[in-house]
């Protein structure tokens, strides 16, 4: 069966994604199923924002180098205002 | 540095600030210190003066808390989430929160509450959070043993609140920015594969993998090197990289620094005691002689027998002709020796001792 490309599944690694940007990236958290399908393109339009805020390179996809800067400990307050 | 939108600031400069609560992770006094620390910080760079009360509303109220503490902002246990503060404004405006989750320092272990503090109160004063990592207001927890406000963290302030009445305005350090054509470097290397360049308490780092430079604190892979180093080789074949600073050097392998260093370039290259520093040094694989390179002259030694090489020192210029008098960095790449002296960078061919190129200093970074 697929081997995990890391400790966390893929699956965690798109929770901890949504959960970053939800935090400190204003990615809304409820949605209703129409805006649903807009989700995903909202999610690379906030994890690009966070890879050009950390100076990584800009690709939308939570590469390791975005994954390693999110699991770092960071302040609360979030990155874009509110 | 980012101001918080809306621009919020306190109309008073004269602040005031109470602890309601205290973790039991330090004594009383530390919490105490490590926050009047942290608002002489910004008091340091700023017309604003802030005094300790002990009872009743503060401005800026202090507490450590855990998990919901019903400011619609939840901590979320150990790690992750440190802290954070609300931006200027009565009420809860200013207030600094703390994850008592966490483990509060004030040393290298995580996480160091004086360093946490200076940047919570940052946000208190009406600061958002910087892109630049070597600004206090950088969102993640970066700890390289010192706590400084940097130019970027002053400039944000200053646009705030002004300039501070010491007729000495204070400055802080500036973050390299690698395309920045005045870059100049203090030391260069390899290390395994890759080339480190050194400015001030930074590296900057580049491998084919990923095309854009990698940027952060040298405490990073190794927070016991200091920052300012003068010079660094590596010896390839024993997989190790030397630091030089002033009459120091310390030996590393990958990120962990060998035992027993740093040591002294006198006793351990037989260095004269004239010699108060290297300016650069570099490891020739295919003869296993290191170059050192200190002011107009250089000296050679052998890695191998662990001596200096006699009829050393001579002039730079008479077996580097055309590299100038001075360097600050060099480093070997297939069998070419890069040379760095200010902006300016020669492409220096050991065999036929001829400069191949010249380029600007930071031409690795494709700006």
């Amino acid at each position: 069966f697929p081997v995990a490309t890391s400790e966390e599944t893929q699956e965690q690694e798109l929770e901890t994604v949504q959960k970053y940007l939800e935090n400190y990236y204003n990615l809304k958290s409820d949605w209703n199923p129409i805006e649903r399908q807009r989700k995903s393109g909202l999610v690379v339009e906030k994890l690009k924002q966070m890879q050009e805020f950390f100076g990584l390179k800009v690709t939308g996809k939570p590469d390791a180098k975005t994954l390693n800067v999110m699991k770092q400990a960071r302040c609360g307050v979030p990155d874009v205002a509110q | 540095f980012v101001l918080t939108e809306g621009n919020p600031r306190w109309e008073r400069t004269h602040l005031t600030y109470r602890i309601e609560n205290y973790t039991p992770d330090l004594p009383r006094a530390d919490v105490n210190y490590a926050i009047e620390k942290a608002f002489q910080l910004w008091s340091n760079v700023s017309p604003l003066t802030f005094t300790q009360v002990f009872e009743g509303q503060a401005d800026i109220m202090i507490s450590f808390v855990r998990g919901d503490h019903r400011d619609n902002s939840p901590f979320d246990g150990p790690g992750g989430n440190l802290a954070h503060a609300f931006q200027p404004g009565p009420g809860i405006g200013g207030d600094v929160h703390f994850d008592e989750d966490e483990w509060w320092t004030n040393n290298f272990r995580n996480y160091n509450l004086y360093r946490v503090a200076a940047h919570e109160l940052g946000h208190s004063l009406g600061l958002s959070h910087s892109a630049d990592i070597g600004a206090l207001m950088y969102p993640n927890y970066i700890f390289t043993g010192d706590v400084q406000l940097s130019q970027d963290d002053i400039d944000g302030i200053h646009t705030i609140y002004g300039p501070s009445k010491n007729p000495i305005q204070p400055i802080g350090p500036k973050t390299p920015q690698v395309c920045d054509s005045k870059l100049t470097f203090d030391a260069i290397t390899t290390i395994r594969g890759e080339v480190m360049f050194f400015k001030d308490k930074f590296y900057m780092r580049i491998n084919s993998f990923y095309p854009e430079a990698e940027l952060n604190f040298i405490t990073v892979f190794w927070p016991n090197l200091p920052g300012g180093l003068q010079a660094a080789y590596e010896v390839a074949d024993r997989d190790e990289v030397r630091f030089f600073k002033g009459h120091k050097y310390w030996a590393v392998q990958g990120q962990e620094v060998l035992p027993g260093y740093p040591k002294d370039i006198y006793r351990s290259f037989g260095f004269p005691a004239t010699v108060k520093n290297i300016d650069a040094a570099v490891f020739e694989e295919h003869t296993g002689k290191t170059y050192f390179f200190v002011a107009n002259k250089y000296w050679r030694y052998d890695e191998y027998k662990r001596s200096m090489d006699a009829g050393y020192p001579k002039m730079i210029a008479a077996d580097f002709p055309g590299i100038g008098n001075k360097v600050d960095a060099v480093f070997q790449k297939d069998g070419f020796f890069y040379f760095f002296h200010g902006t300016r960078q020669y492409k220096f061919d050991p065999k036929t001792k001829r400069i191949l190129t010249l380029q600007k200093a930071n031409s690795w970074f494709n700006c």
